[in-house]
């Protein structure tokens, strides 16, 4: 199946 | 002193209905520009961001910025007060600890206040770049609930791929599998029932239905739903608000293990 990715993977704290 | 009024309050309701589900608390910043959420599911799998602009309020000022931590199940309690013609105006002193929502009927026979305690809740923002994705899909907000809903009884996940054919929504589990494909609707006279679809290169990503159906509780604040894709990023999903601004859901892919 697929892994389910989360935000921080995208996008950095700012 | 912070103090904004709005003619339809109905607007706040639904704004609360589109995110109350998916997030208990928020933090509403608001500055002389508007208000602004930002905030994550307690998995960071998905995040909301809202805007209201201060111009689409009939009444708005903001005399320093304010951070107001908010619990949606208690600010949901306050709008269910309110009838959805009610004038709404949201007010609270610098560096309050409450805010006070005020609702007032057509005719003015009914004034209720309401005051809430606010939350200290951390400050945690992700920086979102201005992107150009590869896709981007206009259709009918309730057709695209109506698919998340239909499709999710076959599994937990969509695929969504888009061509220039087209958008197709899969889904893939026990009881076999289902497909939706929508083509781009030539000139139709209602703009709200056109699919339109943007596309530099074609897209296929795959994700959890869960958060689709939490997205499309926004479908009452707007007839069109946007759809933004590109490859191996988050999914947008965005709503306007009216003339005041809109509500965007980003959604994080599930990718091949």
């Amino acid at each position: 199946d697929h892994l389910q990715t989360v935000m921080e993977k995208f996008y950095e704290y700012v | 002193m912070f103090e904004a009024r709005l003619v339809q309050s109905s607007i706040f309701k639904k704004v609360l209905e589109a995110i109350k589900e998916l997030l208990n608390e928020a933090t509403f910043d608001c500055s002389d520009s508007g208000i602004q959420l930002q905030a994550m599911d307690s998995s960071h799998v998905s995040l909301v961001s809202l805007n209201l602009r201060s111009d689409g309020f009939d009444q708005y000022r903001c005399d320093r910025n304010l951070s107001m931590g908010i619990n949606l199940a208690s600010m949901t309690k306050i709008m269910k007060c309110a009838g959805n013609d009610d004038i709404m105006t949201m007010k609270a002193q610098d560096n309050a600890d409450s805010v006070t929502f005020m609702f007032e009927s057509p005719n003015q026979e009914k004034m209720s206040d309401y005051e809430m305690k606010l939350m200290n809740l951390d400050q945690e923002h992700l920086g979102i770049p201005e992107t150009d994705y590869s896709c981007v899909i206009k259709l009918p907000s309730a057709e695209f609930a109506r698919i998340c809903r239909d499709l999710s009884q076959f599994g937990e996940s969509v695929v969504i791929s888009c061509t220039k054919e087209g958008v197709k929504f899969s889904a893939a589990g026990d009881i076999g599998s289902a497909n939706i494909k929508l083509a781009q609707t030539a000139n139709v006279d209602k703009e709200d029932e056109a699919v339109s679809i943007e596309m530099q290169e074609k897209v296929s990503l795959t994700f959890a239905c869960r958060y689709l159906n939490y997205f499309t509780k926004a479908t009452p604040l707007s007839p069109q739903v946007c759809l933004s894709m590109s490859a191996e990023v988050p999914l947008v999903v965005e709503y306007k608000i009216g003339e005041i601004g809109h509500i965007r859901y980003y959604l994080a892919p599930k990718i091949e293990e």
